[in-house]
């Protein structure tokens, strides 16, 4: 698995 | 996008527009707590500060503006417009106790050392405690009108789905963030006890009430 770089959510 | 994130996504819209209607169409912030928030104007305000520097979608950006504008003018109904409604002898908690060890906490735990990341950090470790305040409160009052019953379960139910939307992305994109998903099991235990009156009670047409 890898983090979400860019935080894609609200 | 996934069904899980877009109904917790509208279940929290919900929330935030239940309590705003709920202040104006009653002129009156009894049994809200003012400190709860203020605390949530500080969440989006620390989270959102990417809409300076980047651009998701349409969806995204309008709904962290409507978030923002919705808490500050909830902030503003509370705290100015109808500030003699408030009731600020039950609303005591002392948030310096959340605030001061989240900020902390998110100093140390975080993906990245960086001013943004870090304030992103310190909003999701907020978020997750926020809403102690108003619980707080409606354990010294004792109840809690229907309306705020329902802004609450709006408010917990969506962090609960964020959590299965995690699950999903974990599942199907193989991505997942440790600290959003601690912080959101942590916000969703906070409102078990909750729930649970909500389901037993407020469902049934009985009145919200704690054995005081």
């Amino acid at each position: 698995w890898q983090r979400w770089s860019l935080h894609d959510e609200l | 996008m996934n069904v899980f994130r877009l109904t917790g996504d509208l279940s929290h819209l919900a929330a935030i527009i239940i309590l705003l209607l709920k202040i104006w169409k009653s002129r009156s912030c009894a049994g809200i707590s003012g400190k709860s928030q203020i605390l949530f104007a500080i969440v989006f305000t620390t989270r959102y500060l990417d809409l300076l520097t980047s651009f998701i979608s349409i969806y995204n950006t309008s709904m962290k503006v409507i978030y923002i504008g919705c808490a500050y003018a909830t902030v503003y109904l509370i705290y100015m417009k109808f500030r003699a409604t408030y009731d600020g002898n039950h609303d005591s908690f002392r948030v310096e106790f959340l605030v001061v060890p989240v900020g902390g906490l998110a100093v140390l735990v975080n993906h990245d050392f960086s001013f943004l990341e870090i304030l992103w950090t310190f909003s999701i470790y907020l978020e997750s405690v926020a809403i102690l305040p108003q619980l707080f409160m409606i354990s010294k009052t004792g109840e809690a009108e229907t309306i705020t019953t329902h802004y609450l379960f709006c408010l917990g139910l969506y962090r609960a789905l964020y959590l299965l939307n995690w699950i999903w992305r974990f599942y199907f994109e193989s991505f997942f963030d440790m600290i959003a998903i601690v912080a959101g099991v942590v916000q969703t235990v906070l409102y078990c006890d909750f729930f649970y009156l909500y389901i037993t009670k407020v469902l049934k047409g009985k009145k919200l009430s704690l054995p005081a």
